[in-house]
């Protein structure tokens, strides 16, 4: 996965994602992808959640899938996923859940904070203090220089790296790879996705540059099932599937 | 280029999205929380029946490739239902209504629901 945070020169928020789903569950010769990854794309729905008539939050799930890995909700944050490599992973929380030990289903966590919590901070807090089956990066934006990335480990959070536009750092972007650390050689998304980034400048960031981004490989790969862009300011959520023709890396 | 990852120059003006590596828009549904959490998903699983079945036919294929004898596959039917109500309310009660709605083994649809969890290991 790719997930990328923005605040252009107005304040402005933009919160985008590829969504990468399906490494090493069987190839496809004749269409040159993943099965699970090309089985998944027509599951792919955006949701509008109501109470009343009125909408509470919107998000990107699977179908048959009833927790979020992609939401906005409008006015208040916007909040993606990316999926944690560790030794110490979900299996076995799913062995400690089995035995009692009261941890939280990222996806349900998700759906939770975007359903209930009313205001950045307390996403944050929830997200950071929580505790998890799983390892995962959670990527939250909120209003104008509020935006964190916050790497966890099934236990608590091992880092918050916060947006500094003051200091120059007008965006956030997370692959799958603590950002203190090297990515994998063979895996690194994250440094032409910052070379895209730096060239298009905060000044000329928007949904449609983010699009472009998130569309060069490697960014996008066999893997991507689809491309999220959200604004918080607006409350816009657009998805698109996904294809990633040959050349392309399989990761 | 010689060397992985296969990397190209920054692309632009790629929006409004086009061309091969768009394969179409995410279609919009609204779900319904005044609704009982077991029914919130009819109408989405009714419109996308077939293509939850045939993922869940592919995992099982995948699945049978490394275990012939079936005993994930039985394990997953037969013993994953006794932790639906484990599951926090209200997503227990959304996933036996998927799995009412579309036929498939309860057990099979926690199975996809946890499937983030299972595939870090």
């Amino acid at each position: 996965c790719t997930s990328i945070i923005a605040e252009d020169e107005k304040g402005r928020m933009f919160h985008a994602r590829n969504l990468d789903f399906g490494l090493f569950l069987g190839w496809d010769i004749k269409h040159s992808t993943w099965i699970v990854n090309r089985a998944l794309k027509p599951l792919v729905l955006n949701l509008d959640f109501q109470k009343r008539n009125k909408t509470v939050f919107k998000g990107v799930t699977f179908a048959g899938y009833v927790g979020m890995l992609t939401g906005i909700k409008s006015n208040i944050f916007t909040l993606s996923m990316n999926e944690r490599y560790s030794l110490d992973g979900g299996f076995m929380g799913i062995l400690e859940w089995i035995f009692g030990v009261n941890s939280s289903w990222v996806g349900f966590l998700m759906r939770s904070v975007l359903e209930n919590a009313t205001s950045y901070k307390e996403v944050k807090k929830e997200l950071v203090e929580t505790k998890l089956i799983a390892p995962a990066y959670f990527i939250l934006g909120g209003k104008s220089g509020e935006a964190c990335v916050i790497t966890r480990t099934r236990e608590d959070s091992m880092d918050v790296w916060e947006l500094d536009v003051k200091q120059g750092m007008w965006y956030l972007l997370e692959t799958n790879y603590d950002h203190w650390n090297q990515p994998m050689f063979l895996d690194d998304r994250r440094t032409p996705a910052m070379k895209c980034m730096n060239r298009i400048t905060q000044k000329n960031i928007s949904l449609p540059t983010l699009y472009d981004v998130l569309s060069t490989k490697p960014v996008l790969n066999k893997l991507t099932t689809y491309t999220a862009l959200m604004s918080v300011d607006d409350g816009t959520l657009e998805t698109y599937l996904r294809d990633c023709p040959n050349p392309c890396m399989p990761w | 280029q010689d060397i992985p990852p296969y990397t190209e120059d920054c692309r632009t003006g790629t929006y409004p999205p086009t061309g091969p590596t768009f394969k179409g828009n995410a279609s919009w549904y609204t779900i319904n929380l005044d609704l009982p959490p077991e029914e919130r998903w009819n109408k989405v699983i009714k419109d996308k029946k077939k293509e939850i079945v045939n993922l869940m036919q592919v995992i099982k294929d995948l699945v049978e490739a490394f275990d012939p004898t079936g005993q994930v596959i039985r394990l997953v039917d037969y013993k994953l239902p006794i932790l639906l109500d484990s599951l926090p309310y209200p997503f227990n009660e959304e996933i036996q209504g998927i799995a009412d709605a579309s036929g498939l083994p309860v057990g099979e649809v926690i199975f996809y629901n946890i499937f983030y969890e299972l595939s870090c290991l």
